[in-house]
């Protein structure tokens, strides 16, 4: 058991440093170990320095570069130990333009690994869709779903409106 | 594996009997506020085995079934069904598809059932167990949850990556 | 002190019927008191109900609904027991088009009586801005403003770097 | 009675002297995430009486002062000056403009001014409590605490509106 630990603590570790690198250039951040002396019981702490900054407690990062740090943190254990699918509900608001799109390009390379289903409002979010679910409630207080096939690379485009039998 | 087909009739939103057709890739869902996103990502997490009422947002497990509105009337049960490819053999059963539904009844009865074969939780469990699903990996990331993994304490973050390995 | 809290709750809850209406239009919302017989220590409840659905419970509403019913409650105490300024930062990410564009609309009537001081990502609510203030880190980690005085009815318009002496 | 003017020093990310120049009516914050909006609404609450370094985001109330970048030394004082305008007399004080300072110095010792004399923390509480100014009374809505007016208990909301009245 602490060998797994271990082993899957290295891998998701070295996973972070690139996926922080990417979504905060010139930054610094990595994963640790709480007590590295003792496997068994020890926590896991991340430390977060963005570009041209000191401060390094995450409690004091602001809003949207606190959403990129645990953006980071998940997607860093979604590629050390992959899941056939993830399901992300409205995780980006916060983010600004440019965190935006860091956070889209790596998101968008889940796709040849996994399948991702993104709940969002950002216009942005859905260009990155080969799906689009659109839900709505019709006035009547009843959820309805309409699936659109967005133009994939090949030119297929297809739209059934799924739901109801 | 991925996620190939999702069946909800009844559960929380979603009166009428609703079918998600899934694909590989990314899937971005859409909708006004209140149209039934957030309940399309707790049935997921509730045909997976989510045991948590509050985690559901609701006060007690009955709050799960379609409650009426104004011009319907409520309905006596809930019922989601996730089909799962699994030509990858990843989950331990003999099937190139399985299908993993879950009832609950207005009376309190709850029924689970894999492939139509009626069942236990603690064999949905098992047979998810292995294959890196649900909520506790954090491959299911409800809205405003993304920010627990940073703010909850070291021995979290571990459990985290202790359940993805 | 119970005769003023009595009186500011009225005003508060009549305020809030209108705002509620305005923001949930065919809704029902109000505000009640848990315990009206002993105004000495009752406390404040809110009930929601947007429109055509039955669920009063403010804990089943979804992330946007919920953002709004507090802003609802925010805006009533506001109407009724007036300050002279109000700092909101970042209150509206869950809203979506239709909802941003109810939100904004009230918002922007403090204009005649308050100031009112908003941090924001969302482009529409730029909009209603008479001053902007672009906050920057130009690189190395301290904080600049450049303020810029939108277009008044009156058509002056005047941009002045403030910031560091 | 508006807010008119406020300079910031050492304050945060604010480490050169910030002036910002309001007028009454809607002025709209923008930036880029970790710019610095943030930690201007909380230089606006520290100057009217915050005493809870959680409140701030930082661990100890030192946290507040500049801590330097790779570029910069850390400075030794945080400064923060409000001018209110007091022409409609809603402040017990015989002045047009009131002009509220706060400092901290890393020593751990602070200091108060109103109009340049020197006073204590209670002479400002004093002066501001019957204006209506001040984050308890949710005029000052921080990042992700537009939630706890719900999440709260009844007892809370009865007294947001007691302390408004
Ligand atoms: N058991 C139920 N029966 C009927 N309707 C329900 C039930 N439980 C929840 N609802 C309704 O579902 C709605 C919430 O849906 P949901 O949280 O999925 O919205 P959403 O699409 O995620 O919106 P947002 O964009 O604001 O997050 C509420 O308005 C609530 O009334
Ligand atoms: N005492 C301090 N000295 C120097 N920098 C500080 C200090 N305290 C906080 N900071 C910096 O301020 C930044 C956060 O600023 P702030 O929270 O105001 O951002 P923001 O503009 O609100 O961003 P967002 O849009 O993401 O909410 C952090 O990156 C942090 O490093
Ligand atoms: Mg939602
Ligand atoms: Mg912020």
């Amino acid at each position: 058991i602490v060998e797994i630990f271990g082993a899957a603590f290295q891998d998701v570790a070295r996973e972070f440093n690139g996926v922080f690198a990417r979504l905060f250039p010139g930054g610094e951040g990595r994963m640790v170990l709480t007590d590295p002396d003792d496997l068994l019981n020890s926590g896991v702490d991340v430390e977060a320095r963005p570009a041209g900054k000191r401060v390094k407690r995450v409690s004091l990062l602001s809003g949207g570069e606190r959403s990129l740090v645990a953006v980071a943190l998940l997607f860093s254990v979604f590629r050390a130990r992959p899941s056939p699918f993830y399901l992300l509900d409205e995780v980006e608001p916060a983010l600004d333009d440019v965190n935006l799109h860091r956070f889209l390009e790596i998101a968008a390379e889940f796709r040849d690994r996994s399948q991702l289903l993104i709940v969002t409002h950002q216009k942005r979010t859905m260009e990155i869709a080969d799906v689009l679910y659109g839900i709505s409630m019709a006035g009547e207080g009843v959820s309805k779903v309409i699936c659109e096939r967005l133009e994939t690379p090949d030119g297929a485009q297809s739209e059934q409106p799924a739901g109801a039998d | 594996m991925f996620l190939r087909r999702l069946v909800i009739r009844g559960f929380k939103s979603f009166a009428d009997k609703t079918v998600f057709d899934f694909t590989p890739g990314v899937a971005v869902i859409v909708g006004p506020n209140g149209s039934g996103k957030s309940n399309l990502v707790d049935a997921i997490a509730w045909v997976l085995g989510e045991q948590g009422a509050k985690t559901l947002r609701g006060g007690k497990m009955e709050d799960v079934i379609f409650a009426g509105t104004p011009k319907r009337p409520a309905l006596g049960r809930a019922e989601v069904e996730l089909t799962i490819d699994n030509s990858s053999g990843v989950l331990p059963i003999d099937f190139t598809e399985v299908s993993v539904r879950r009832t609950l009844f207005r009376t309190g009865e709850s029924e689970y059932a894999i492939n139509d074969v009626p069942c236990r939780l603690l064999d949905v469990q098992e047979l998810l167990s292995d294959s890196g699903i649900g909520r506790e990996l954090h491959t299911i990331v409800g809205q405003g949850q993304l920010d627990e993994i940073l703010a909850g304490r070291p021995e979290d973050r571990r459990a985290v990556i202790e359940e993805a390995s």
